[in-house]
C-alpha cells in the first residue's frame, strides 16, 4: 500500500475528483484495516475508495432519511448498491416482482384472537 | 399480547451466523424458522444446515416457475419450506456445515435432525404477525433492504423506503415497545430482526426496525412452520 501514496501528476485526472492523499481516503484506510480488506490492483483500489467516497455520502443521506437509526461506514461501503444486494441478500423475484404473498403456500394461517 | 417479547430470552434462536458473499439470506431465513418452530415444539434448540439448502434445494414457486430456489443465486423460504417437506427434512449444521459457495448436494436422509410438516403464509396484518409469532415462533419475514448497507444500530424507521422491493429474507425473533433512539430522543415501538451478515453488523448481528408501518415490506411476506422430530 505504501506506494499508492504516489500522487497523480499526469494530465488525465479521472472523473471522479481524486480522492488520493484527502481525508476521505485516510477513512479509507481505517475501513479496510477495521474490516481486513485489501485489493489487488493500485486501480481497483482507486476504484473502491470512489464507491467508499460515494457510500459515504449516501450514509449520510440515509442519516438524514432514517433519523431514529444510527448510519454510517459499514463492512459493505466499498460496494456499489447492486454489489451488496447481488452478494448479500437473496430473495427471488416472484411473478416479476420482489415480495409479497409468494405461490408456495399450503395454506394462510387461521387469524388469531388478538382482542386487546 | 404482551407489550415486548424476544425468543432470544427464551433460548429459541441460535447465534448469529454470516452468509457471507452468497445470495443465500433465505436458506438463512428458513433455518431460522425451523429452528425456532423445533425449539417451541420440543424445547431442544438445534443448528440447522443452510448448505444443504444450497446445494440441494431446487424448488420452484408453484405460480411463478421462474422464482426457483439457486442456492447464491437467490431464493424463496416457501420455496424452501416445500423442499424440506418433499426431501424428508433438514440436517445439522455440523453434519452438512454452511462453505458459502454452491456444491453438490450432500444430503444423507439418514442425518436428517428436523422435519417440516406444513408452513403457512401469515395475513399482512401487523397484530396476526404479533400473535403468530408469539404463539408459533420465529417467523421468517422479507424486507426491503436497501438501508441495511449503513445500518449501524438504532430504530430504522426510514421516511421513504419501499413495500414493494422486498429483497432479503430475515427472521423475526420478537419486538419491543419503546427502542430509544439517541439521535432524536425518542421511543419507537420495533421488530427484533435477526440477520445472517454476521455479529459485527447492525446491533450484535440484529436489525431493530419499526412496527405499525409495514416499514420496507416486512408484513408483505411472513411465513411460519410446522416441524416433527425425525425418528
Amino acid at each position: 500500500l505504501e506506494d499508492l501514496t504516489i500522487r497523480q501528476v499526469t494530465e488525465d485526472r479521472r472523473v471522479l475528483p481524486n480522492l488520493l492523499g484527502t481525508h476521505t481516503e485516510t477513512k479509507f484506510r481505517v475501513f479496510m484495516s477495521e474490516h481486513g480488506k485489501s485489493y489487488a490492483t493500485r486501480d481497483e483500489y482507486v476504484h473502491r475508495l470512489g464507491i467508499f467516497s460515494r457510500n459515504v455520502l449516501k450514509a449520510a443521506e440515509h442519516q438524514m432519511m432514517d433519523p431514529t437509526a444510527v448510519h454510517g461506514v459499514t463492512r459493505f461501503s466499498d460496494l456499489t448498491e447492486d454489489e451488496f444486494k447481488k452478494m448479500y441478500t437473496g430473495v427471488a423475484e416472484v411473478g416479476g416482482r420482489r415480495g409479497g404473498a409468494v405461490g408456495a403456500v399450503r395454506t394462510e394461517a387461521a387469524l388469531l384472537e388478538v382482542e386487546g | 399480547l404482551p407489550e415486548d417479547f424476544d425468543w432470544r430470552e427464551k433460548g429459541a434462536v441460535t447465534e448469529v451466523k454470516d452468509q457471507g458473499k452468497c445470495g443465500s439470506c433465505w436458506a438463512f431465513s428458513t433455518t431460522g424458522a425451523v429452528e425456532g418452530a423445533h425449539f417451541v415444539s420440543t424445547g431442544e434448540l438445534v443448528s440447522l444446515s443452510e448448505q444443504q439448502l444450497v446445494d440441494c434445494d431446487k424448488a420452484c414457486d408453484p405460480k411463478d416457475k421462474k422464482a426457483c430456489d439457486s442456492g447464491c443465486g437467490g431464493g424463496l423460504m416457501t420455496n424452501a419450506y416445500e423442499y424440506l417437506m418433499e426431501a424428508g427434512g433438514l440436517e445439522e449444521e455440523k453434519s452438512y456445515p454452511y462453505t458459502g459457495k454452491r456444491g453438490h448436494c450432500k444430503f444423507d436422509p439418514n442425518k436428517i435432525a428436523v422435519k417440516v410438516v406444513n408452513f403457512t403464509n401469515i395475513p399482512l396484518d401487523e397484530n396476526q404477525i404479533t400473535a403468530n409469532l408469539v404463539q408459533h415462533g420465529p417467523l421468517a419475514v422479507g424486507v426491503n433492504a436497501v438501508f441495511m448497507q449503513t445500518y449501524i444500530g438504532g430504530v430504522s424507521c426510514p421516511l421513504i423506503c419501499s413495500k414493494r422491493k422486498v429483497n432479503h429474507g430475515v427472521l423475526l425473533v420478537g419486538y419491543g415497545s419503546k427502542g430509544f433512539s439517541l439521535l432524536r430522543l425518542s421511543n419507537k415501538p420495533y421488530w427484533i430482526i435477526k440477520n445472517s451478515w454476521g455479529k459485527k453488523w447492525g446491533e450484535n448481528g440484529y436489525y431493530k426496525l419499526c412496527r405499525g408501518h409495514n416499514m420496507c415490506g416486512i408484513n408483505s411476506m411472513v411465513s411460519a412452520v410446522a416441524t416433527q422430530v425425525s425418528s
